[in-house]
């Protein structure tokens, strides 16, 4: 997270390879599922062994023991539609939902965040020396039009991407970032709108970031989780 | 610090059985503390060949036979592993093969070999024991012949012929930096001997097999887990942690087979990238890989000579989950090339729909992955929530693609794959379909109670200033 400050996302998990080693978010949609960023694997059949999910702490290297802090292993990976670039991880086991590990609500079928909604992204990615390396970021952002931001991106953006403006100074997500939530204050409510996914570059200082828009698979999430 | 399981090979999950009921394998020795404890026992033993350890009883079976022994087969166990002594299962010889117990029978020449219990038609001095292993007419060294393992052969004009059995150095060539190498040389190129990558002693180490299924990790081979120039192991040398073992090489430098080159995206981890891309995700250019500065690192060029290091491209010569580079800020050594886009890994469509597909009514019975579809109306891998009977208006003939629940993004079906309960299909929407626009007006806004947070003591803001 490049920019921001230290901050409090309870439904935002840390991903863990085999050595333990953080490599992207994820938000907690579910008691045993996480959203994430397709990106974030190889495949979409990477052998799960030894990856787990991180919640319930603030730090990118807690301490064993850490009151709060729940390790639980990946037990299965499903690629969302086509073009989505999102992957549903089923954990081994239900997490405990506390103070300090919370679900996110999906927003309604196509629904679309309005332009100035206040949103905040969060993640244990790289900071590019804006310092807080250890703990979990918060960024607040606020979403503009997808017509507003294909004039920066010349068209590029597609339907099922939703975009944040662009900011004076640098402020965004970068690579750790991938897969964590970009979360919208919505009737009272954290709804996950959209997931962080890679942009050309990172934190473009006055160039609107580009995110995935989760109201356009929200079904296929309810489907994999039914099904 | 050698242990004494370097002297065998395992086969995990696995059990040996005896197919005449007559021959009674060895009884379950219990509580034996590991499998190290049960390879001590078994060593030494001129007739126990193989052992079975069961991990959760922890008892341990002494065999004195292998599976290349008559009438017997492996057999899938969930309570045991089975070990067997390398020099009767490996197929290759280390050094001499004065150590060589397989079961070749035939000289480099083709003629096969006369027993050793024979003394016709080539008279000789040799008596089989358990010693010596001079067992039916197989290949052996009995007099440590440079040439390897020999026979007196079944042509009175030939007296005896070399088998021509490889050198377990020989027998597999390196390709690349050998990370797909999977011989069975055991020793590092100083001669010390390697340790098994299952224990952790005398080194620790991060690559347990269990978690690296993809890196072979057997036993004690030399392998290359970690992307380093060519296979290697850690060493039973409590002084010399790891060293490269001294492998030939293949011929030309050619990719690994498994990979694709591409340019404009990657596939998999991007092994196989060799596009232009040369700055990190963060936007910070990359160090060229021939530069040492400002980051010092291993991965020479020349070292790499399959993985295309050139100039500061985004590249992935180790294996690691992204191509990546070291960056030209000092205090960032290497980062990722995330925004390199991901190449769409789907089966090419066969066919198409309209609007979400509702009323697809094709023959297209594949999933985009390539998986064969169940059909609607079998209860397995997967039972159905839609059957033809429960949806006849979705027409779920067959096993064909069909989007009964309407799902936005198009006809799916149940797969064959016992792991993915559904998925979608091999079809895209039609070139002259538009689908409604959702930047229309926003729709209204109701959620459950979720998406709440308690803002934590621990992290209020002091009020004051």
């Amino acid at each position: 997270m490049v920019g921001g400050q230290p901050g409090n996302s309870p439904w935002t998990v840390s991903l863990r390879n085999r050595q333990g080693q953080h490599f992207c978010g994820g938000s907690l949609v579910k008691e045993q599922w996480v959203l994430t960023a397709r990106q974030c694997f190889s495949s979409c059949h990477v052998p799960l062994l030894g990856y787990e999910v991180w919640l319930g702490t603030l730090f990118q290297n807690p301490q064993p023991g850490e009151p709060g802090l729940q390790r639980v292993a990946v037990a299965k990976m499903v690629c969302g539609p086509s073009g989505s670039q999102l992957v549903l991880l089923k954990l081994e086991r239900p997490v405990t939902l506390n103070q300090r590990v919370a679900l996110i609500c999906l927003p309604p079928e196509r629904y679309v965040v309005p332009p100035g909604t206040k949103c905040e992204i969060a993640g244990w990615g790289e900071t590019r020396g804006t310092g807080n390396d250890t703990v979990l970021k918060v960024a607040s952002l606020n979403v503009i039009s997808n017509q507003e931001c294909n004039i920066k991106h010349r068209g590029r953006v597609k339907e099922s991407e939703m975009c944040t403006g662009g900011l004076l100074g640098s402020v965004g997500a970068c690579e750790g970032d991938y897969g964590g939530p970009l979360a919208c204050f919505t009737h009272n409510c954290w709804v996950l709108e959209g997931i962080i996914i890679p942009n050309r570059v990172c934190a473009r200082p006055g160039w609107p970031a580009i995110f995935m828009r989760v109201s356009v698979f929200t079904d296929w999430i309810h489907k994999v989780v039914r099904l | 610090q050698r242990s004494p399981l370097n002297d065998f090979q395992v086969l995990r999950g696995t059990e040996l059985q005896h197919l005449r009921h007559a021959v009674v394998p060895g009884t379950w020795q219990e509580d034996v503390a590991d499998a190290e404890e049960c390879a001590r026992r078994c060593g030494p033993l001129l007739d126990c060949r193989a052992f079975h350890y069961n991990v959760s009883s922890r008892g341990c079976q002494l065999l004195p036979w292998t599976q290349h022994s008559p009438h017997t087969q492996l057999q899938r166990s969930g309570r045991c592993d089975l070990f067997q002594k390398k020099d009767y299962v490996r197929t290759c010889i280390m050094d001499n093969g004065a150590g060589y117990r397989g079961t070749v029978a035939m000289t480099v020449g083709g003629l096969p070999c006369q027993a050793w219990s024979h003394k016709f038609p080539n008279d000789h001095k040799y008596t089989p024991t358990l010693q010596n292993g001079l067992e039916e007419n197989f290949c052996r060294n009995p007099d440590r012949d440079p040439g390897g393992p020999w026979c007196y052969t079944t042509d009175p004009t030939e007296r005896f012929q070399s088998c021509g059995i490889k050198s377990c150095r020989e027998a597999a060539c390196v390709r690349c930096n050998g990370e797909d190498y999977r011989g069975a040389v055991d020793r590092t190129e100083s001669g010390r001997e390697c340790q098994r990558w299952d224990l952790q002693h005398p080194h620790p180490h991060p690559f347990q097999p269990s978690k690296f299924l993809d890196q072979g990790l057997d036993d004690n081979y030399c392998r290359n887990p970690d992307g380093s120039e060519r296979p290697w192991c850690y060493t039973t040398d409590p002084q010399h942690e790891r060293e490269f073992c001294d492998l030939p090489r293949c011929g030309s430098e050619t990719r690994p087979r498994h990979e694709a080159t591409t340019l404009n995206c990657f596939r998999g981890k991007g092994e196989g990238y060799r596009g232009t891309a040369n700055t990190t995700a963060a936007g910070v250019p990359c160090q060229r890989w021939d530069a040492q500065s400002p980051h010092q690192h291993r991965f020479a060029p020349e070292k790499y000579a399959c993985k295309d290091l050139r100039e500061n491209f985004c590249r992935n010569p180790d294996g690691s989950e992204a191509p990546w580079c070291f960056t030209s800020r000092p205090g960032m050594r290497v980062a990722f090339c995330y925004q390199i886009r991901r190449c769409a890994d789907d089966v090419r469509p066969e066919d198409c729909y309209h609007g979400v597909g509702e009323r697809y009514r094709g023959s297209v019975s594949k999933t985009r992955k390539g998986i064969p579809c169940q059909r609607w109306d079998a209860e397995t891998p997967h039972k159905p929530q839609f059957t033809p009977t429960s949806a006849p208006q979705a027409h779920l003939e067959e096993n064909f693609c069909r989007n009964p629940d309407g799902d936005s993004h198009g006809p799916w079906c149940y797969t064959m794959d016992p792991g993915t309960p559904f998925d979608y299909c091999t079809l895209q929407r039609c070139g002259d379909d538009r689908p409604s626009s959702i930047l229309d007006p926003p729709d209204q806004v109701l959620f459950e109670k979720c998406g709440k947070r308690v803002d934590r003591p621990d992290l209020k803001r002091s009020k004051l200033r």
